[in-house]
Parts: structure tokens; C-alpha cells; sequence
């Protein structure tokens, strides 16, 4: 038990913190529609 | 130490949006039928480092038919995307590109053009006229129908068919047949060709004059026939551009 929780907290310590409100950006691609898809 | 490799490019990276606007300059100037085609979509796009400022790039692009035919001389920016409810033609194509010291040029181009699906219209456009097949009965009739009677009316010279570029049928609350066919100017003129129609042929390529019809037969309730033909007069072609084929489709 001692492990799991050191490894859960490193984990917890370890994980970037998001700045308030990030928004991933969006996926390269596929790109914007210009008109309309079909 | 090898070059590192590119970074991936986005789609809608102005690198990528670049490159894609000499691909489909490249595709519309090497078409022979039918209409434009502007891009709608960047689907996917590699870069392969070649060397050094020199790139591969590889675009899957997504098109849409526009309205201007493929010899109008209306530059692409000025064609409007035929709209959904018109019954739209998309083109997919993957195009093989090659960026050398800044410069793009294209070196292979593969599109397949689609109709939107039939049951797509219907459902959200009940009685949107459809895209009929190019050599639909109603569809050659009307062709005919519209260009002899511009032929019988005109003081211009005397047009031949070069292709049909579209024909719609719409059932309800009528029965009308509207066609889009490209047209030459022959060397008579509509009077000439009442006398001796086989001796009228389509100017020669220094003199060639491609004009545009739209046409439409309503049938039923009541029967009506219009047509109007526009020439667009002559256009030098630039050397690289292969001249029209003078099948008539």
C-alpha cells in the first residue's frame, strides 16, 4: 500500500499543471472547411 | 549529423495553404471538362526532407465544383461553389508537390469527382431538381432543344456543341429539365448554316471562340423553352496548357 500511494502521489506531482482555462490546440489536421462538407 | 526533419505541417498552416493553391491552379489548368474547382478542405498533408531547401510534399485535398466552366476565362476567386441544394460535385485529390528553395511546383495530381449522394439532397431538399446522367433522354433533348433554337434566333455566328456540363430534373411542382453545355463558334454564320449546316466548323485554334449555355424546357404544367448562350471570345492560351480536346462529349 505504502507503494501504490508513493507512486500515485509522484504521479499526481508529476502531471503538468494546466494553466486556468487551456484549451488544447486544435488537431493539424484535417484543416477548416471553406464552404460547406458534403 | 542528417538534417533534422520538418516540423509537421498543419493543414491550415499558411505553408500548406500555399502549396495547396498551386495544386489546384495546377489541377484546373490542366482539365479539360467541366466546370472549376476550388478548394474546400486540406485533408491531410506530409513533408518528406529531400535535401537541403529542398521538400516533398504530399496533399490530399478536398474540392468543390464551382459554376464557371472550365474555359471560362472568370478567375477562380470570382467562381462561385455550387451549393449544396444545386446538388454538388466534390473532387478528392492527392496531390504529389515539390518545394525547392522557396519554390512549389507540382509533380503528379490524381482527383475523383463525385455527385453529393441523391438520398443526402431528398432528405434535407425534398424537390431539389438531382443531377441527371450526361446522356439522360430528357437531358440530350433539352441540349438540342436550347441550342437550335439560339441557333434560329441569333445574328452571331452559327455554335456547335463542344460538351454538356450538367443536366438537373425536377418532378415537382413541375416537370423541368435545366442543362449547362459548352459551346464553339463555327465559321458560318446562322444563316450560312441553314443553307449547308456540315460545312460549319469550329474556328481554329488561333481564331477559337468557347462560349457557355444554360438552357431549361419546363414540360409540364405548361411548356416553355429558354436558353441563353454566352461567348466568351478569343483567348490566347498559355503555351503549357494542352489545347481542348474537340471530342463532343
Amino acid at each position: 500500500p505504502v507503494t501504490k500511494r508513493a507512486v500515485a502521489e509522484a504521479a499526481q506531482h508529476d502531471k503538468v499543471p494546466r494553466p486556468v482555462g487551456f484549451v488544447p490546440p486544435p488537431p493539424p489536421c484535417p484543416g477548416k472547411i471553406r464552404h460547406f462538407d458534403i | 549529423v542528417p538534417a533534422a526533419p520538418p516540423a509537421p505541417l498543419g493543414c491550415d498552416d499558411p505553408e500548406s495553404e500555399a502549396a495547396a493553391e498551386v495544386a489546384v491552379n495546377y489541377i484546373n489548368a490542366r482539365s479539360h471538362h467541366g466546370y472549376k474547382f476550388a478548394l474546400n478542405r486540406i485533408e491531410d498533408v506530409h513533408v518528406v526532407l529531400q535535401g537541403k531547401g529542398n521538400y516533398i510534399m504530399i496533399l490530399e485535398l478536398d474540392l468543390l465544383e464551382t459554376k464557371c466552366p472550365i474555359l471560362s476565362p472568370t478567375p477562380l476567386a470570382n467562381c462561385t461553389v455550387r451549393s449544396f441544394a444545386e446538388h454538388a460535385v466534390e473532387g478528392d485529390c492527392d496531390v504529389k508537390l515539390q518545394k525547392l528553395n522557396g519554390t512549389i511546383s507540382v509533380l503528379a495530381s490524381k482527383c475523383h469527382s463525385h455527385a453529393d449522394s441523391r438520398e443526402d439532397i431528398r432528405r434535407i431538399c425534398p424537390n431539389c431538381p438531382l443531377l441527371a446522367r450526361l446522356n439522360d433522354t430528357e437531358v440530350l433533348e433539352t441540349v438540342s432543344a436550347a441550342l437550335n433554337d439560339f441557333n434560329s434566333k441569333t445574328t452571331g455566328p452559327y455554335l456547335r456543341l463542344l460538351e454538356i456540363g450538367r443536366g438537373q430534373i425536377q418532378y415537382h411542382p413541375a416537370h423541368i429539365i435545366a442543362v449547362e453545355f459548352a459551346v464553339g463558334a463555327t465559321n458560318c454564320s446562322a444563316e450560312e448554316a441553314k443553307v449547308n449546316v456540315g460545312a460549319c466548323q469550329l474556328l481554329p485554334e488561333d481564331q477559337s471562340n468557347f462560349g457557355f449555355c444554360t438552357g431549361t424546357v419546363v414540360k409540364s404544367p405548361s411548356q416553355d423553352l429558354n436558353v441563353d448562350c454566352q461567348l466568351y471570345g478569343h483567348q490566347v492560351r498559355t503555351p503549357d496548357i494542352p489545347l481542348l480536346c474537340q471530342d463532343t462529349s
